[in-house]
């Protein structure tokens, strides 16, 4: 069973490449095969697990037929289940470069076809806009999972996400189904996170994922050692809470 | 002496739009006159000044040719030398439809021409990517001042930006200068903090702003009451980090 999951939330700065390192190696400690795609071209997912950009194989690589998609995985002996795709400055050059393409939304659909069999998740990691390289991975995903900092900007932003949603069900991929939204950077303490946090609720309490992940400042220094925060500090509430989100996101799948 | 001044960063959430508001305001607060120019399809800033986005006059009706410039300006009674041109959400169609143009990294810098001479400072609100936007924003501006919060993938990200800058030197606006990196969202108590504003400190000690604006509840609340936070809370740390930015940017401009 191998699920392709986006991401995604054009607002920027709220926690998509922290899920997507996190919740992957979650899954990756819980014996799953996890891949991440770094389809941003700022490749914060790719830095923030210690890879050298723009100097190895990577996504645009593949595009630009310099490497085969095999020769564009990396993997972590600390986590050998857990692999990531990188991405590349180039990348950005991708935007332009498809935008002559029949089909310039289904690339990166069609560059994970091969390999989507060998790992039960895999996470698109997406820039902070509603782009091409953002539709490309909406297109190419079976759902889509969105990370709200419950403050005043998000509101609008999820409404606006799910307009996009819908204009992607009804022509690139009717099957993209929304996994649910988590809150992240959440400081309990403010009286604006829960608010806001109320607020959604009360349109979307079915898509909301009961686990939270709090502000916890060992998820932000992670990167800088170039690992997961699993692998930095296991027992801190950031770890942790990443933890419980992939047996929460499990449970889920098993019920259905 | 009017000044044009790009708020820009591609890194997601680290203030661009909460420094356009609040040092806009401030500077109005101190008797300049002062507009704000939102280049930013999700309209964080218009909605942060309680602008009902997609109904009114807007940046991308003046380029569709539904108003003048004129048109689109908003005030406030509050604060009344103190102006905004929204966005919308058809400001994301611009990129696709500039993308044929022949000058299509100059319709912002022509579209300011007209009224650029009423004001003393303009700021450019952009989006979190360094797309067809941005560059109209880094085409039309004097200079950039930089919003950064000072954590793992910023530092990557100012090389980034560094580099885009002087590539439109070099280029499309061979005038444009740094105005300056300004530290946002800090948290003093932590390490992660400390170290990356020590590092930044290192390579371009002559960039960077003496005033650090802290991280402070008021300035994510301020927004969902429609002001900026000098009108939401006036002695809060997050609104008098502001003012004290807005008298060092003035400061500097009388040595110049
Ligand atoms: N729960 C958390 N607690 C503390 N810091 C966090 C948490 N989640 C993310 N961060 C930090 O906040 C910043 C923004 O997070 P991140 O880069 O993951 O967001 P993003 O949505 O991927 O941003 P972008 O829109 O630029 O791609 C990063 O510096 C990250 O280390
Ligand atoms: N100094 C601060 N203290 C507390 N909260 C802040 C501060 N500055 C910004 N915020 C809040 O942090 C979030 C991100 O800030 P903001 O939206 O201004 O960043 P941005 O760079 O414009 O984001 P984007 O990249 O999406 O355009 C917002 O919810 C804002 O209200
Ligand atoms: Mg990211
Ligand atoms: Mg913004």
């Amino acid at each position: 069973m191998s699920k392709i999951i986006s991401i995604t939330n054009q607002k920027g700065g709220v926690g998509k490449t922290t899920t997507a390192l996190n919740l992957g190696a979650s899954l990756a400690a819980a014996e799953k095969k996890v891949l991440v795609v770094d389809t941003d071209p700022q490749a914060n997912a790719s830095l923030g697990l210690g890879i050298e950009i723009d100097k190895t194989n990577n996504l645009y690589g593949v595009f630009a037929g310099r490497c085969s998609i095999q020769q564009a995985i990396f993997t972590f002996p600390d986590l050998p289940v857990f692999h990531i795709i990188p991405s590349s400055r180039d990348l950005s050059g991708l935007e332009v470069e498809l935008a002559g393409y029949e089909d310039k939304f289904s690339f990166i659909g069609e560059t994970l076809n091969s390999i989507k069999s060998s790992y039960d998740y895999i996470f698109l990691d997406t820039p902070p806009t509603l782009g091409l390289l953002t539709i490309n991975a909406l297109a190419a995903a079976d759902s889509i999972l969105v990370t709200m900092q419950p403050e005043f900007y998000a509101l609008d932003g999820l409404n606006r996400l799910l307009d996009t949603i819908r204009r992607v069900q009804g022509s690139l991929n009717q099957a993209l189904s929304i996994e649910g939204i988590v809150f992240t950077l959440v400081d309990y303490r403010l009286r604006l996170a829960r608010e806001v946090m109320e607020e959604v609720n009360k349109f979307f309490p079915q898509l909301i994922f009961k686990t939270i992940i709090p502000r916890n400042i060992r998820l932000a220094e992670a990167p800088s050692y170039g690992k997961p925060a699993i692998l930095y500090e296991a027992t801190s509430s950031g770890a942790t809470s990443y933890m419980s989100l992939a047996l929460e996101l499990l449970e889920r799948e098993q019920k259905q």
